[in-house]
């Protein structure tokens, strides 16, 4: 019971979620210290269920974190793809950066998730945006040595 | 029992050590 809602929806327990949020539905949107949402919690740790159930509560998926970290980039970071599809139907922003310079794609790249990849790109991810350290997503593949990842981005482009 | 808590979610750094290119 003394779990807090960013706690529940990172672990997915759904059931006391609800009834938090039943109780109080400000906790759908309350940010913790470092300003990351339930949502976010729950797309960081692969909560797929979690994530469905929150958005069909009502909660904003483009809400950015004080490091304008993104439920999208977590996700993509983690290699959820099913959560990185589901934000994208919500019509979340796809190119966030944040104060890395990252973006989902440059997560999803530096992850090695090639699904991911494949899906960012597929809805328009765009693959010209740096990092700080200035690695587009193809010299990150390149550098880091993900074949498949580079593969699914020749493929991108070839298709253009 | 102990409860077991998630730590923050974080974001890896984009570099390698190496000079961008």
């Amino acid at each position: 019971d003394s779990l807090s809602v960013h706690q529940l929806a990172a672990q997915g327990e759904i059931a006391k979620l609800d009834e938090h949020i039943c109780k109080d539905d400000s906790l759908l949107s309350k940010q913790d210290e470092r300003g990351f949402t339930p949502l976010m919690w729950a797309a960081a740790f692969g909560e797929v269920a979690t994530v469905t159930y929150l958005l069909e509560k009502g909660a904003d998926p483009r809400v950015l974190a004080r490091e304008r970290e993104s439920a999208l980039s977590l996700a993509s970071s983690g290699g959820y793809t099913d959560i990185v599809n589901t934000l994208l139907k919500h019509h979340v922003e796809i190119n966030t950066y944040d104060w890395n310079g990252g973006t989902p794609l440059l997560y999803a790249v530096r992850g090695n998730h090639v699904k991911c990849v494949e899906s960012l790109l597929g809805r328009g991810a765009d693959l010209t945006m740096e990092a700080d350290s200035g690695y587009s997503p193809m010299d990150l593949a390149v550098a880091l040595g993900h074949k498949k990842v580079q593969q699914a981005i020749e493929t991108h482009i070839l298709n253009l | 029992t102990q409860l077991s808590l998630y730590t923050s979610p974080s974001l890896p750094n984009i570099t390698l050590g190496l000079p961008a290119t």
